[in-house]
């Protein structure tokens, strides 16, 4: 399965925004 | 204890362990999750996705892992 460079950058994209949830949720357990 | 239901858990550790680069789908969860309901997985995906251990991929329908690289 090859992904096209629209759907790389839509992963990435969506990768950075998880980890921004994830620190948020982080942030507040402390 | 991660805070995380043994349903939650299932699922993140099959999305955590598909090497594919646009990640799992909803499908071959449910294939490998034989004893837990489309509903209950979906929930999960859900939950993870809300607290940042997942994110979908190509779709609404494939999932990857913040940290399995």
């Amino acid at each position: 399965y090859q992904l096209t460079a629209e759907q790389q950058r839509k992963i990435e994209e969506n990768r950075r925004k998880a980890l921004e949830r994830r620190a948020e949720r982080l942030g507040q357990t402390v | 204890n991660n805070g995380l239901s043994a349903n939650q858990n299932q699922v993140l550790s099959l999305i955590r362990g598909c090497p594919d680069p646009q990640g799992i789908s909803i499908q071959d969860l449910k294939q490998r999750l034989s004893g837990i309901s489309l509903s209950v997985i979906k929930q999960a995906v859900e939950f993870l996705s809300n607290e940042g251990h997942i994110f979908s991929t190509i779709d609404e329908d494939h999932y990857k892992s913040t940290d399995n690289d």
